[in-house]
């Protein structure tokens, strides 16, 4: 039964793989960048 | 008119004893309440109105009960009789239940459920009636339309541990936390219910067929993005156009997110939860389940 | 030992009430002890109120110098810095909730009152500092507690302060020195002009043997809050009200820049002093919002690596 919990906590893996999240991720990224790059 | 309120009085409570309730109900509402001939007061009034409304709900008869709860309700704001004004509580939330107005019924009985007092005048309040005003509560929940209003009461029920006694809580716990109800449950559920509640609709679904679909297609679009009518027909155990029309008028009431391709006969569920709002969930489930993985290989000692 | 705190020694609390030590000495009161209970309970209730500042009273005792606060709880009131005295509307919910805790034998007496400044720092603002003063002049012991719930997510620990006032028309001996922090342009005011009313005290916590325990287990579960959390998302809202704070005080900087060239009241090297300090203020706000910004994006990063990296 760990062998099967294992390998169904692998399968999760990556946590979420989507076109929008990239997007969002990297806007985010940005938008902290811009940030840091304003206060300096 | 005093003669005759006394003899309507009498043969009511002849009626009572042989359980004719609605004819003793029919007598005693021939009273004047408002006769200009003799002075009476709010709280004869309130008592006659209570009275009435109740024997005619033993005959669920909502229509005539609501009536006169509905005179009660003028008087009962400024009366000061606890027996009275719990009876038209009580009254009152019975009525609502039997015109399937579920989620208010439910408010008002969770409201009984929570008197404190055990001795309201030379009533005694007991834990069974408590109970049973708690109970009927989470039933009317249930069977209330599937939405936000409901999750909330659902929530605040959930959260009363009063409930874990409930026979019905196995099921309640289930509707809070968005399971599917499979059809042996929910037959076992069918058999607590009311007959105004098994009462069928004109779309000749049983009311409770009606909430327990509902759920199930909302609890299908927390699991799936999409899904064929097909399958999900079969998945709640109706024919398939009949899931895509209760779908359709839950999207259109705003109860559920999604989209139905009619071409395709797919409905794509949409979750308005941010993606990376989404993504912290996910990694939440992960870190959660590596958790488990750990501490179960620490009892095995591994 | 560690729970000989929790024990409440009437007899004591009515000798001190007797003697009164701190009416010689208006800045008797130094230290603040706050249970992990009642700074749980407060920062709970602080955040619930959003950005609507609510209130509620700390029930404790006073030992020596110090302020023990053993418990809290909410008052039904909200907007205590709309109203001069929000308090009034809770009376008698304050005289039901002290009278029936003394019934259930929780004999500690009000020590104090707490409010939050949602994302505006902790200080006493002039409706807070007369709201003390009256309470310090008829309640002693009574603290005044400020909690900020806003910057408290954002920087991961709890933003309060603990203050006392000082008598009317008291003057301190020295510049009551307190940690530098971010006043908003439209608090700046009531800041400035009271900031000299009172001075804050030394908080330290504590927290019973079944505290620890409990903490110690969710402790194990601590670390998944961490890793799903991100505090970006969740502090949006409140970084862009301290970015456009920020633009607001570069605007006037620079106004009075512009201004103090033609004013030559100055002298060349106080005005640069003035400048700068006010400048130097900015940068370092900036500063500080640039560091929280960047520890989350770090978050982010780490978060994508661990978990969105791996291929199957």
């Amino acid at each position: 039964s760990l062998i099967r919990q294992v390998s169904s906590l692998l399968r999760r893996l990556p946590a979420i793989e989507s076109e929008k999240f990239q997007d969002d991720f990297l806007m985010e990224y940005n938008d902290t960048l811009l940030i840091a790059y304003l206060a300096m | 008119e005093e003669q005759v309120l006394i003899i309507r009085e009498k043969v009511a409570e002849l009626y009572e004893s042989e359980g004719e309730w609605s004819k003793a109900a029919q007598m005693l509402s021939g009273i004047d309440l408002d006769s200009s001939m003799r002075l009476v007061d709010d709280k004869f009034k309130l008592s006659k109105c209570v009275q009435i409304a109740r024997l005619y709900l033993e005959d669920d008869d909502s229509v005539n009960a609501e009536a006169f709860i509905n005179k009660a309700s003028f008087l009962v704001s400024n009366s000061r009789h606890e027996v009275l004004n719990l009876q038209y509580k009580v009254c009152y939330a019975r009525i609502l239940d039997l015109k399937r107005k579920f989620l208010e019924a439910a408010l008002r009985y969770y409201d009984i459920s929570q008197i404190e007092k055990r001795q309201i005048g030379d009533e005694t309040i007991d834990e069974e009636a408590l109970e049973q005003a708690l109970s009927a509560a989470v039933t009317c929940t249930i069977l209330a339309a599937a939405g936000p209003q409901r999750s909330r009461v659902l929530a605040t029920l959930y959260k009363d541990e009063r409930c874990l006694k409930l026979k019905v809580y196995p099921i309640l716990q289930k509707v809070y936390l968005e399971r599917i109800l499979r059809k042996p449950e929910i037959d076992a559920f069918a058999e607590e219910l009311k007959p105004h509640q098994k009462a069928f609709l004109p779309d000749n679904f049983t009311v409770l067929d009606r909430a327990m679909i509902e759920h199930n297609l909302l609890s299908s679009s927390k699991l799936y993005k999409n899904i064929s009518f097909d399958e999900l027909g079969t998945l709640l155990g109706i024919a398939p156009q009949k899931a895509e029309k209760i779908a359709s008028r839950m999207i259109y009431e705003d109860r559920m997110r999604g989209s139905i391709d009619q071409v395709e006969a797919v409905i794509h569920f949409e979750d308005d939860t941010e993606e990376m709002q989404l993504w912290d969930q996910q990694i939440f489930g992960l870190c959660q389940s590596l958790n488990d993985i750990l501490e179960s290989m620490g009892n095995k000692g591994l | 030992s560690s729970d000989a705190i929790f024990y409440y020694d009437e007899a004591a609390t009515a000798r001190s009430q007797q003697e009164k030590p701190w009416a010689n000495d208006p800045n008797y009161f130094k230290r603040v002890k706050i249970s992990a209970l009642a700074l749980l309970k407060m920062v709970v209730h602080a955040r619930s109120g959003g950005t609507i500042e609510v209130m509620g009273l700390m029930q404790g005792k006073a030992d020596g110098d110090a302020i023990i606060v053993m418990d809290a709880f909410a008052l039904p009131v909200e907007g205590t810095e709309t109203r001069v005295n929000a308090q009034a509307d809770a009376y008698e919910y304050m005289v039901d909730y002290s009278q029936t805790n003394k019934q259930a034998g929780r004999l500690e007496n009000v020590v104090g009152w707490y409010h939050s400044h949602p994302g505006y720092g902790c200080w006493l603002s002039g409706i807070d500092v007369s709201t003390q003063m009256l309470n310090q002049r008829y309640q002693e012991p009574f603290l005044a507690v400020v909690i900020d719930p806003t910057r408290t997510v954002s920087a991961g620990k709890v933003e309060i302060g603990a203050f006392r006032t000082y008598p009317e028309g008291y003057k301190p001996s020295d510049e009551p020195v307190s940690e530098y922090q971010t006043i908003p342009l439209n608090k700046i005011e009531d800041f400035g002009v009271h900031c000299k009313q009172y001075y804050s005290l030394d908080i330290t916590y504590f927290k019973s043997s079944l505290d620890s325990h409990l903490l110690d287990l969710l402790w194990n579960k601590y670390w998944v809050n961490t890793l799903s959390s991100s505090p970006l998302l969740n502090n949006g809202e409140y970084v862009a009200g301290q970015i456009s704070d920020l633009a607001e005080k570069l605007e006037q900087a620079e106004n009075q820049l512009a201004h103090s060239r033609l004013g030559p009241f100055l002298t060349p090297s106080q005005r640069k002093k003035e400048d700068e300090s006010q400048l130097a203020k900015i940068t370092r706000d900036s500063a500080k919002i640039t560091v929280e910004q960047v520890h989350g994006l770090m978050s982010q990063v780490i978060k994508d690596i661990l978990f969105n990296s791996v291929r199957p």
